[in-house]
Formats: C-alpha cells, sequence, structure tokens
C-alpha cells in the first residue's frame, strides 16, 4: 500500500481512498488535532476538498455506509473542534471556511444541473455517480450557520470593549485635543495620562483589530460574499455601541466630540474602501451615528435649521434626535443650549413618521446570514497534498 | 453528454440528531 509508483496528473480522478478503519485517523489529523496554519502556504480550503476527494472515492465505489459515516464523522469532528475553540477567531473562521467549502463542493459534484453550469468538462467528470447528497447538503449548511454565529460572537467579544473609547473618547484629530464642552476636561485629560489603561483604545487600534480578522478570514479563503457579511455585523456592534452610549451621555454630545465622531466614521469608511468591503453594506449600518455626528454639529436655532435636521436625520428616529438636542452641551459660555421651543418645533415636525419609541439600538441584532453557492476553479486530479499533513495513508486515485 | 442515472438519496439525521448520537457514542465508550 505504500508503494509509490510515479504517475502523470492526468492519470488521476481526483479521488482518495483509504480503508474505512482509517476513518477515525483522518478525522482526527485532518479535523480534530489539525492546526489552521500548517497550511496557509497551500491552496485555501485544503481539508475541505481532501474530505470531499474520500466522499468521492467512497461514491465511487458505491458505499453508502463508508460515505455516511465519513459525512458525520466529519460533522461531529468538526462540531468537537468549535467547541473546543469557543473563543478563537482562527479556528473559527478556518472552520467556516472549511465547511462552506465542503457544501459548494458537495453541489458542485451533484449532478445538479443548477450546479454544474460553471464547471469545466473534467470537473462534470467528476460529479458524484451513485448517491444525492442533498440532505448532508441541509445538515452541512445548519452547520454553516452555527459556525458563522459563532465567529460574530468571538469577534464581537473582541471588539466590543474597544468601541466607546475608539469612538466616542480617543481623540484622533490632534487639534480637537482640550477642546471639550465645560466641565468635562479632567476626564479625558487624566485617561490621557494614565498611560492608557484597559479602557483606552484608539481608533487605529480598533481599526487594526478589524485588519487583524478581515486578514485571517481573507487568507483562508473565507467567501468575499461571507467575509462581507461579517464586516457588516460588526459594523452594526459598532454602530449600536456607540450610538447606545452617545444617548446616554452628556459628555459626548458637543459640537468637537460630533466633529471627531464624523472624522472616526469616515476612517471606517475608508477602511471599507481600502480593502473592497463598501458594496457588503457595512458602510450603511454606520448611518445613524454619522447622523448623529451631524446632528451634533449643524445649527440648532431657527425654523430652518429644524426643517435641514429633519431631512437629514432619517435613519434617527425622533426619539433619539430629540435626546440628542436634550443632551446637547455648549463648548464654551458663548454657545447657546437648544431651546425647548426648537426641541418642541422638531417633534412637531416628526409627529407624521410614527417612528418606534425604543431609544437604544438593539446590539444584539443579527441580520440573516446567506452562503451563496461559489463553485471553485480547482481541478481536483491537481491537487497536492503535502507530505506534512501526515495524511500518507490516503491513496490517490 | 449522457444523462446520468437517478443517484440514491442518502437519509441524515439533523445536526441536532447528530449531536445527541454523538454524545450517547462517547457516554459508552469507557
Amino acid at each position: 500500500r505504500q508503494v509509490t509508483v510515479q504517475r502523470k496528473e492526468k492519470d488521476f480522478e481526483g479521488m482518495l481512498e483509504y480503508y474505512k478503519d482509517d476513518e477515525a485517523l483522518l478525522v482526527k489529523t485532518l479535523i480534530t488535532d489539525f492546526k489552521p496554519n500548517t497550511v496557509t502556504a497551500t491552496v485555501p480550503c485544503l481539508p475541505a476538498y481532501i474530505l470531499f476527494m474520500c466522499i468521492r472515492h467512497a461514491d465511487y465505489i458505491n458505499d453508502d455506509q463508508k460515505v455516511e459515516s465519513l459525512l458525520t464523522s466529519t460533522i461531529n469532528g468538526i462540531k468537537k473542534v468549535l467547541k473546543k475553540n469557543n473563543d478563537d477567531f482562527e479556528v473559527t473562521s478556518f472552520w467556516l471556511a472549511n465547511s462552506s467549502r465542503l457544501l459548494h463542493c458537495l453541489k458542485q459534484y451533484s449532478g445538479d444541473e443548477v450546479f454544474m453550469t460553471q464547471n469545466t468538462a473534467k470537473q462534470n467528470e467528476h460529479c458524484l455517480k451513485n448517491f444525492d447528497l442533498a440532505e448532508y447538503r441541509q445538515v452541512l449548511s445548519d452547520l454553516s450557520i452555527q459556525i458563522y454565529q459563532q465567529l460574530i460572537k468571538v469577534a464581537e467579544g473582541i471588539i466590543q470593549p474597544m468601541i466607546v473609547s475608539a469612538m466616542l473618547e480617543s481623540e484622533s484629530i490632534p487639534s480637537l485635543a482640550g477642546v471639550k464642552p465645560m466641565g468635562y476636561r479632567n476626564r479625558s485629560s487624566s485617561m490621557d495620562t494614565d498611560g492608557g489603561g484597559p479602557s483606552s483604545y484608539t481608533l487605529e487600534a480598533l481599526i487594526r483589530q478589524l485588519g487583524q480578522f478581515h486578514g485571517i478570514m481573507r487568507d483562508q479563503g473565507l467567501d468575499p460574499e461571507i467575509v462581507g457579511q461579517v464586516v457588516r455585523q460588526l459594523f452594526h456592534c459598532v454602530n449600536a455601541v456607540t450610538l447606545n452610549n452617545l444617548l446616554l451621555r452628556k459628555d459626548v454630545c458637543s459640537w468637537s466630540n460630533g466633529m471627531q465622531l464624523r472624522y472616526n466614521t469616515s476612517q471606517m469608511e475608508e477602511w471599507l474602501r481600502g480593502n473592497n468591503l463598501y458594496q457588503s453594506k457595512a458602510a450603511a449600518t454606520l448611518e445613524p451615528i454619522i447622523q448623529a455626528a451631524q446632528l451634533l454639529q449643524v445649527k440648532k436655532k431657527t425654523s430652518q435649521d429644524a426643517e435641514a435636521i429633519c431631512s437629514l436625520c432619517t435613519a434617527l428616529n425622533t426619539q433619539q434626535i430629540v435626546k440628542i438636542l436634550n443632551l446637547y452641551t455648549p463648548l464654551n459660555e458663548f454657545e447657546e443650549r437648544v431651546t425647548v421651543s426648537f426641541i418642541r418645533n422638531i417633534q412637531n415636525r416628526l409627529q407624521e413618521r410614527n417612528d418606534p419609541p425604543q431609544l437604544l439600538v438593539d446590539t444584539k441584532h443579527t441580520f440573516p446570514v446567506l452562503f451563496p453557492y461559489t463553485p471553485s476553479a480547482l481541478s481536483l486530479e491537481t491537487l497536492h497534498i503535502p507530505a506534512s499533513l501526515g495524511l500518507d495513508f490516503l491513496i490517490r486515485v | 453528454r449522457l444523462p446520468s442515472r437517478p443517484r440514491i438519496l442518502l437519509k441524515a439525521p439533523t445536526l441536532a440528531e447528530m449531536e445527541e448520537m454523538n454524545i450517547s457514542e462517547e457516554e459508552e465508550s469507557p
């Protein structure tokens, strides 16, 4: 079985044969004991392709039990890894990429014509011959959703403690440093001289963290559509936590903080553009805090000002607009507070909107996740398995 | 291309059922 005969690639059929007794070893080597960083220099989602090539061989020899057993062990193995690494972004992202890739493979090689339109002739030859795995596709889709939810939970847990200080408290515009509303100057300056406690994250640190998440997901070959959905969900979290704090804290409702917040949101938008994520709908989730920042900056005196505010603040509800106007704190003795009659004017204008009464944003709101079908251009017969993976018990067929 | 012959549908348990089976298997093993 260990005799290796040099064969040309065209002789391979893109399948991997294994002995039934080796199934547990396969799952242990490729899933439960697997370290994602051992395959950084190979084809993205290598474990998914290897598993699929094993499934193909079991299908080819018409062994339904072997197919079912491998798929069940694979799914249970992935669940086990996720449970053990439930706070690890890299491992969770890796298995999201691989389960969704395995799901795509089960579709691409199912023999269903809807999934074959982009296949090469060779890929069509590699379609499953004997079994319809539609029910297992459903299980893998459910599993992928579970992994996605875990990934969001892990990422949110990392960025949540950074959001308030990065978006509302750190001073990323140098010229604005020290310009704070009356009576709040000390709070910020004492934080700066602390030398950075656990709560003093800068905007740069938050963006760097988002960059790390993005880099990991991209390098692991997670579908760009899924990456976009993760980023959108994290941007929703940034928006919700920032806005909720703004709505409860008088000290951040000032003209200069509006300027700071507008700058910070523009940096976030810039990050999306720089990473080709602007189409991901993530930018739209920032609209409420962009409008809140503008609301802090615009004039709030005349009836025309009231009209302008109402047409500007479409992503904030009446309660939120009124609350920000009430909290607005003048920067110095030359600036006036927002008058009661101005706020009434706004309320009258917004009456017809019938906005919901909730003041705070639901930070836990989750957008429904979708895994659009993404076939691969890879030819299975060309797949190279590095010897370092310790899978020499698999026989290329 | 020749039309392929119909494939046999392999019935799969749900994700939750798979987990239950897995747990009971682990309990049985020493």
